[in-house]
């Protein structure tokens, strides 16, 4: 997958990084000290449709190319995650326990084209 | 500027940076309240005392060598352990009560795989000692659930496999009430005070009730 740069305009991973001492989680959440909320951002013409990232090679390029200038390029795909991996949280909850818990799929590791 | 302000997959106007940033914290709020099934953010905790949470972690990692493979993955299902100091209730010459309250979004959401209580005995007497542990339930006449005879041997931790009895116990409410009876000469059974590393503690380990999928034909 692709990172999104300042100026990029197709599908790749916006990194978003939430620091809990910022929103004043920091007393309850013991670790970690933030959250990598990452999304999914950009333009999916059809012509990359179905790969993950932008073009990797010569061959792909040349495909895409008579994709895009076939008739239906009008119509677009979406820029969705395509690798996620789970958030590993220990906080205090409302009884002061001590809670573990992995919660699945909260971090985006690689977003592509459907 | 040069750059249209707009937002160039769904073609609607952007938002401006500090409104941007703003919309995405509350999002993640919202999205890690939500998948940790609280409606707010829990109020400021009374953490346990360090030398308490130090050696209740050690206990733990000493009692997961011992028993490995305690929780296998489930399948993609969240997993939850709970750490839950007891609080100490009525005590007479030879018995105390133990509370240990657990969230009702842990307890309503999911399904108890295993949970240990561990207690600490300072200095027993001679010879096997017979210390009675009872889990009461939490009604008015505090009905015995389920009743352990140890024979305490020598001062150190016990651990007392009590996940049958909090599973029965959870379906009426994330509250669990334990008596210990010690014989009379020995005194209190608790250590003088909550912030000693040797205070009584439960360890359960939780995962998220699987969906339950209703086929029609």
């Amino acid at each position: 997958g692709v990172d999104c740069g300042a100026d990029s305009r197709m599908c790749c991973r916006q990194e978003f990084f939430v620091d809990f001492k910022e929103i004043g989680w920091e007393d309850w959440i013991i670790q970690p000290e933030g959250y990598h909320m990452n999304y999914c951002a950009g333009l999916c013409p059809l012509h990359m449709a179905g790969i993950p990232g932008l073009a990797a090679s010569f061959h792909t390029a040349v495909l895409n190319r008579i994709k895009a200038a076939s008739a239906a390029a009008a119509v677009d795909s979406c820029c969705v995650p395509t690798q996620r991996r789970p958030l590993s949280l220990l906080y205090y909850d409302r009884d002061s326990n001590i809670v573990k818990t992995d919660i699945p799929d909260m971090i985006v590791d690689s977003c592509g084209c459907t | 500027g040069a750059k249209a302000a707009w937002c160039p997959a769904c073609g609607v106007a952007s938002l401006a940076p500090g409104a941007q940033r703003d919309a995405l914290l509350a999002l993640a709020k919202q999205s890690i309240l939500a998948k940790l099934r609280l409606p707010g953010r829990p109020g400021v905790p009374q953490p346990p005392s360090r030398a308490a949470l130090r050696s209740a972690l050690r206990r733990m990692r000493a009692q997961r060598s011992d028993t490995p493979g305690m929780l296998r993955d489930g399948p993609g299902l969240q997993e939850y352990e709970v750490l839950s100091f007891a609080e100490a209730g009525s005590s007479t010459s030879r018995s105390v009560h133990l509370h240990f309250r657990f969230s009702q979004e842990v307890a309503g959401s999911t399904e108890i795989q295993q949970a240990t209580l561990y207690l600490f005995w300072a200095s027993p007497g001679r010879g096997a000692q017979p210390v009675t542990v009872r889990l009461l339930r939490q009604d008015p006449n505090m009905t015995v659930a389920s009743e352990t005879r140890l024979e305490v041997q020598r001062p150190g931790w016990t651990t007392l496999d009590i996940g049958a009895a909090v599973r029965s116990l959870f379906g009426e409410t994330p509250r669990l009430t334990v008596e210990l009876e010690v014989p009379e000469d020995w005194g209190s059974p608790l250590p003088p005070d909550h912030s000693d590393s040797h205070w009584p503690f439960v360890v359960a380990q939780a995962r998220a009730r699987t969906r339950h999928r209703v086929q029609r034909r």
